[in-house]
């Protein structure tokens, strides 16, 4: 339980290359993005393969949140006023959120929440 | 995140990240995880951009995110993007955007934007240097010869910092984690310290990306938040990633 504690560091690893063992999981499946595409269709293929895993990912999300606000107020904030931002986002970015909101069925407002969790988790 | 773009003795440059994420997003008390990291990494893809049939850039990245966050521009140069805390930070520019001042850029819209318009090393430092962005964050580029890396140390408006590779002084890398250069990191996450050792062990001769890779497996700097490591070298327009796991006994930070 000590080795929980910081600054615990172990020895640094060698020959860990090409992964395998315990600290690899699995290599990363290849996706063409042709940006000839319409901006709208462009992500279609690749969120057909992935709609259950991003569900199941939104699903997690919003079980923290109305962990938080358990009223479900701040969830129902992202469904229904996020959305109006959209089109505020340059170009392509909000036709390529809505194609993939359409395509995944995860509601508009938490795909756009997701794309800018980064700015959101800044502090 | 941890970030390493380092420089061989004849030149060559390896660019490596580790994506850590999911702080404080839920901890899962009976598998010792951490919820949303969990989660992330089903979703987690490589890219390949084209246009007219040919390669722009590649990029790892998360299915259903649309910017990026990791990315090599064959031949051209590398990017990886870590994040930087700060209380001037996104949540203001979000309000900012929200009533109107819309003259920052989205940090990963930039870094796709950059990835697919940006025709050179110095074009790309140049951009990812001067634009406005919603919220502060670190930029570490590497590109395809000798000397072409550095970690861009950014607020919301200016640039605060560009440190580069200088391997004649003995500077053959950079390391970026999530805390600024000329700062010591939080004492319970410092995982600078044991990457610089690693690195240094391993010398700037017998540096490589398999080495590097070595360096990202070592705990702390692979921790309970790493969803994917990157491998990355410009010149080649080398891109490959791995999904990772830290068994216990494991940092969850």
């Amino acid at each position: 339980f000590a080795q929980y504690v910081p600054p615990y560091t172990e020895e640094c690893r060698t020959n860990m290359y090409p992964p395998a063992g315990p600290t690899y999981k699995s290599t990363v499946a290849w996706y063409t993005i042709d940006l000839d595409t319409p901006p709208y269709k462009r992500w279609n293929q690749l969120l057909s393969d992935k709609k259950a895993e991003l569900a199941m990912l939104n699903q997690v999300i919003k079980d923290l949140a109305n962990a938080f606000v358990p009223s479900g107020k701040l969830v129902d904030l992202v469904d229904k006023k996020l959305p109006s931002l959209i089109e505020t986002f340059p170009s392509p970015f909000h036709d390529e959120l809505k194609g993939i909101a359409d395509v995944s069925g995860v509601p508009l407002g938490e795909v756009l929440l997701f794309n800018i969790f980064y700015e959101v988790f800044t502090v | 995140c941890t970030s390493v773009v380092a420089e061989d003795s004849a030149g060559k440059l390896f660019h490596a990240r580790n994506m850590d994420f999911g702080l404080f997003l839920g901890w899962d008390v009976k598998n010792h995880t951490w919820v949303v990291t969990e989660y992330l990494r089903p979703l987690v893809v490589n890219l390949d951009f084209q246009k007219g049939n040919k390669t722009v850039f590649k990029s790892t990245s998360f299915a259903g995110y649309v910017g990026m966050l990791t990315g090599v521009k064959p031949g051209v140069f590398s990017v990886t993007m870590n994040e930087r805390f700060s209380l001037d930070g996104g949540y203001i520019g979000i309000i900012e955007w929200i009533i109107g001042r819309r003259d920052g850029m989205w940090m990963s819209f930039l870094m796709r934007s950059v990835l697919e318009n940006a025709t050179s090393y110095d074009d790309a430092k140049n951009q990812l240097a001067t634009t406005k962005l919603l919220a502060p964050a670190y930029f570490i580029l590497g590109g395809n010869k000798s000397g072409q890396g550095c970690v861009i140390t950014r607020s919301r408006t200016t640039s605060l910092d560009i440190w580069e590779i200088d391997a004649k002084q003995s500077q053959w890398y950079v390391l970026e984690t999530n805390y600024d250069r000329w700062k010591d990191p939080f004492f319970l996450d410092d995982r600078r310290t044991p990457a610089m050792k690693c690195l240094n062990q391993t010398t700037q001769a017998k540096i490589s990306l398999e080495k590097i890779y070595d360096v990202l497996s070592t705990k702390p700097v692979l921790n309970k938040l790493t969803v994917y490591t990157t491998l990355m070298e410009a010149s080649e327009g080398k891109l490959e990633s791995y999904i990772r796991d830290c068994p216990n006994p494991c940092m969850p930070w």
